[in-house]
């Protein structure tokens, strides 16, 4: 929904755990 | 206090206490209050927090970085919703104004400062914003007259861990997003001739799992490259 909050969370946390750069 | 009134209390010449006290109670609505309190902050609001930042950049004294860090948290609050992050990527100032937050000199706020723009590289947007934010890095460096990846080096040689892992973090989301395999060996190969291979051996030593994680990214990134290459 366009309303959702915790974004920025939720890229931090892939960021830190290593997820975010998993390779697609 | 509603969104309004911080608008309003922002517009006038707030100093140095007065600021910081505007911009903690500031972070904390903004971070617990609904998206709409949010976007009614808005563009203007943002606009008024980016002048300040730009502001205290320039200044020296304690509370004026105290108030720059703030700032930076606000962003972050500022940030955590589509409505809001929109509003500061399409504000030219706001990549910019991170990169110049990016600074040794105040270790607590340069690791907030490294991890937002980690997160705006790797965030699915049409505009390639990796190359954003790696432009806003030359840009300032070549102000500055330094190498580009100088202050991410020297946050690497600071004692604080949590900061070798942000500017770790931000290494390999740069790193990461380029699309092209010789952009990829580009970047490192520039950063390890800097000094990023002697650090790195220090580095490598530090107990830390937060740390592991990005060193691990980074080599596996590496021998990814390599294979291909």
């Amino acid at each position: 929904d366009g309303d959702e909050t915790g974004i920025m969370d939720g890229l931090l946390e892939a960021l830190q755990s290593g997820a975010a750069f998993r390779r697609k | 206090k509603s969104a309004v009134m911080y608008i309003q209390e922002l517009k006038t010449e707030l100093r140095d206490t007065q600021l910081l006290s505007c911009l903690e109670s500031l972070r904390v609505s903004l971070s617990n209050n609904p998206v709409s309190w949010v976007q009614t902050f808005g563009d203007e609001g943002l606009a008024l927090l980016l002048n300040f930042l730009r502001k205290l950049q320039d200044e020296k004294d304690e509370t004026a970085n105290k108030c720059q860090h703030e700032i930076i948290r606000c962003l972050k609050a500022f940030m955590n919703n589509k409505h809001g992050l929109k509003a500061m990527l399409m504000s030219p100032d706001g990549i910019p104004l991170l990169v110049r937050a990016v600074n040794p000199r105040l270790p607590h706020m340069m690791v907030d400062a490294v991890k937002l723009l980690s997160a705006i590289c790797i965030l699915d947007h049409p505009d390639n914003l990796q190359d954003r934010v790696l432009e806003a890095i030359t840009e300032h460096a070549e102000e500055q007259e330094v190498e580009r990846f100088q202050s991410l080096l020297s946050g690497m040689r600071k004692t604080n861990v949590a900061l070798k892992a942000g500017c770790m973090q931000l290494i390999n989301a740069l790193i990461s997003q380029g699309e092209e395999l010789d952009f990829r060996i580009h970047i490192r190969s520039e950063l390890m001739r800097l000094g990023l291979r002697e650090i790195l051996k220090e580095v490598r030593t530090i107990e830390n799992e937060e740390l592991k994680v990005q060193l691990n990214v980074f080599d596996d990134q590496a021998e990814d490259d390599s294979e291909e290459l």
